[in-house]
């Protein structure tokens, strides 16, 4: 199993 | 000018210690409305989102926006300097770059202030689209607290299975496996300690156990938590902090390879 990562889901503003 | 009143340190001081060890440094934005912050930790794999609403304040002015960037070690300090029953008081000028925090006990005896600089921080914000979950889970805070702890000892990783029979924790390591299974309770005379299921869809996601002990650090701002779950989208972790808002955690999931 790899981390992802918040960014992978949300754009940033 | 901004000015913002609490009665009991005590929510500030559990609030601080429910991010603190996610967060070194946070910017703490404030309007009419109250005081929000978002904020990632250093990997970008966690998320906290905390509201405190103006209304659950004793007093709150807020002229115009402020926008204060805290070293959450250094705020720590400071909060450990108030007595769990003093009153708290968050002072601002505008365009200032310190924060003043006055303490002052019930019986106006003692009164402290303490002067913190504040910090330029330039950090990422997220745009968080509402979302509609396929599973919510709440349940009493501490027994997640507890099921996290249990669990992190015996793996890496959680793995949430939520289905229309309950929902499961569960891992696996070196030692051997472990399962935790949660059904709807039957019948709700205590709210508060209360498991209730709503799903839609069935959804199984796995989380690393680290974070989920970081998020049960909020435990005492609320007697529940709510987990909300779609498929191959972050996990929500959210205590409401009675009267005056919630703290939110958001974690990327763990998927194959």
């Amino acid at each position: 199993m790899s981390q992802t990562t918040l960014t992978k889901f949300y754009n940033t503003r | 000018m901004f000015e913002a009143r609490l009665l009991k340190s005590s929510i500030l001081k559990k609030v601080l210690e429910a991010i603190k060890d996610l967060l070194t440094q946070a910017t703490f934005d404030c309007d009419d409305n109250g005081i929000q912050l978002q904020a990632m930790d250093n990997s970008h794999v966690a998320l906290v989102s905390l509201l405190l609403r103006a209304d659950g304040f004793d007093k709150y002015r807020c002229d115009r926006n402020v926008t204060m960037g805290m070293n959450l070690g250094s705020m720590t300090k400071i909060l450990k300097c108030a007595g769990d029953k003093d009153t708290v008081t968050m002072k601002a000028q505008d365009n200032a770059d310190t924060v003043t925090f006055v303490f002052e006990s019930p019986n106006q005896e003692k009164v402290s202030d303490y002067e913190m600089k504040l910090m330029n921080l330039d950090l990422e914000h997220l745009g968080i689209p509402e979302t509609e979950y396929s599973c919510t889970i709440r349940m009493p805070s501490a027994e997640f607290a507890r099921m996290c702890r249990d669990l992190s000892q015996f793996g890496e990783s959680i793995v949430i299975s939520c289905t229309k029979e309950g929902v499961k924790f569960s891992t696996s390591g070196d030692i051997g496996s472990a399962n935790i299974k949660l059904a709807q309770t039957a019948s709700i005379d205590k709210e508060d300690e209360a498991v209730i299921i709503e799903m839609d869809e069935p959804v199984t996601l796995t989380f690393a156990c680290q974070y989920l002990n970081y998020f049960t650090k909020a435990t005492s701002l609320s007697p529940q938590v709510q987990l909300s779950m779609s498929a191959d989208v972050p996990l929500v972790v959210e205590y409401r902090i009675p009267d005056i808002g919630h703290i939110r955690y958001y974690l990327a999931p763990k998927i194959e390879e």
